[in-house]
């Protein structure tokens, strides 16, 4: 079975799309089969990879309603060993439709359960909520990374955010652990980013990874060429601090 | 009744919360009596004028079960003329009990009906979806106003908002329309800021609205100290911006 990381934070544009993009692609160039899934309906992550929001018959959404196995959805993207399930249009009707199923947060675990053994991971990148879909996220992973923008707001939305991992771990996911804390965009220049760091750091301790991804205007520049940050511009501080992430969590999951 | 505008868009960290917090801000300041409504469960406007989540008995949850009247649940802020109809944890459960009621997109208009005459504007704050409290502060509104980052992820989602927005103007709510869209952390350094820009004026002409919010990193301090930007700061990039904006709007709304 592949490593299930989801990527979540009811935050909105903390850096979950850029995230879960860019990690899943220095997994698969570090040689590892890598399934990233599309969660939102937004379709950023799709679009991250070069990959147009599926055109209807092969998505997240028919994986979810059971038309489609989760292989038979994957799709290729520009990076050897990285797959797609992208997301489409109708995802956003799934949440509604979800309610009044049975198991109704299980769907997504059930499906990953028949991905190729060939896949050591998949990464799932969840909206900015905590419905059905990110709660679906949440009970089909080994375990949650939190991307944290280094801003006043970010702070606000954590302990709601960390509460609900627990209460899905209680009563949905007891295998569900945290992967850890990733702070984003910050910007060595501004006292803010100082000090939110500093904040973060006390209070989730070793849980925060020791990769902290800077400002990088490359990292918005690439999702228009449609290439994570590795290809788009392989010099780049981003290129190197998701380089850095992906050791860190290859040295967790595989050196234990 | 106050002209009521909901601040939208699906797409997360585009700018809506600090959009909403100083346009009532500088709206109240330049003598319009101005109900700022936190429809979001992170609670990050209520933040962002220094009233604490209301510890559960005042808010927008109790508003719209019907708890409590408007009037009766709006606190003051640190700005005269500007008042708050906090949110609070409840909020969460709001949408998937809202689900089943009668009505349910509604709510929120039926509540804003009873708003004392002397207030001439309502701003709502949505969360960074498409769900039932956003689609009950569309009901409510005369207009929308949609905040987009000038950032490329920022487009993706456009068509998808602005569909949903004539969804709910045919089908529920025919007076709403369209505010304006607004351009945020633009930054003049960067082609990217300058290319988006571009092409949403392309997309939308006339609906852009003139003023464009600069990236400055005043407005993301400013939260911390629980004060919008024009007590804050007032000589600064973000204050000005905002106070154009609110000129431009009361031009539209009053001067029409
Ligand atoms: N480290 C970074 N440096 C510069 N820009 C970044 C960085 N990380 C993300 N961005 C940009 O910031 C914006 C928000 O990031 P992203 O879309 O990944 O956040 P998100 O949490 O997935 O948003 P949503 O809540 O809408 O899903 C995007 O335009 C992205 O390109
Ligand atoms: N013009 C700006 N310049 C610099 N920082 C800004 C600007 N506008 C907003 N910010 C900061 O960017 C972050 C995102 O903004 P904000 O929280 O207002 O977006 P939002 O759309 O309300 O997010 P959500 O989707 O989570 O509700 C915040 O930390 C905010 O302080
Ligand atoms: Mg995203
Ligand atoms: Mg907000």
């Amino acid at each position: 079975m592949a490593r299930t990381i989801s990527i979540a934070n009811q935050k909105g544009g903390v850096g979950k799309t850029t995230t879960a993009v860019n990690l899943a692609a220095a997994l698969a160039l570090a040689g590892r089969k890598t399934l990233l899934v599309d969660m939102d309906p937004q379709g950023n992550a799709s679009t991250g990879v070069g990959v147009p929001q599926a055109a209807g018959t092969h998505g997240t959404y028919q994986v979810m309603n059971g038309a489609h196995g989760i292989s038979e959805a994957a799709a290729p993207t520009v990076v050897k060993d990285l797959w797609l399930v992208p997301t489409n249009i109708d995802l956003i009707g799934a949440e509604i439709e979800l309610v009044s199923r049975v198991h109704r947060e299980h769907v997504m675990a059930e499906a990953l359960r028949h991905l190729d053994s060939s896949f050591r991971y998949a990464i799932l990148d969840c909206p900015p909520s905590l419905g059905l879909l990110t709660v679906n996220a949440l009970c089909a992973a080994d375990s949650v990374l939190i991307p944290i923008q280094c801003e006043y707001y970010a702070l606000e939305g954590l302990s709601q955010l960390i509460k609900s991992v627990n209460r899905v771990r209680h009563s949905l996911n007891p295998r569900l652990v945290l992967e850890g804390i990733l702070p984003t965009m910050y910007d060595r220049r501004t006292a803010l980013s100082e000090q939110v760091l500093g904040e973060v750091r006390k209070l989730f301790q070793e849980r925060v990874f020791r990769t902290v991804i800077p400002r990088n205007i490359r990292l918005s520049e690439a999702p228009g060429f449609g290439r994570p940050i590795a290809l788009y511009d392989p010099k780049c501080a981003g290129t190197q601090a998701y380089t850095a992430l992906a050791e860190e969590i290859i040295e967790h999951a595989e050196k234990g």
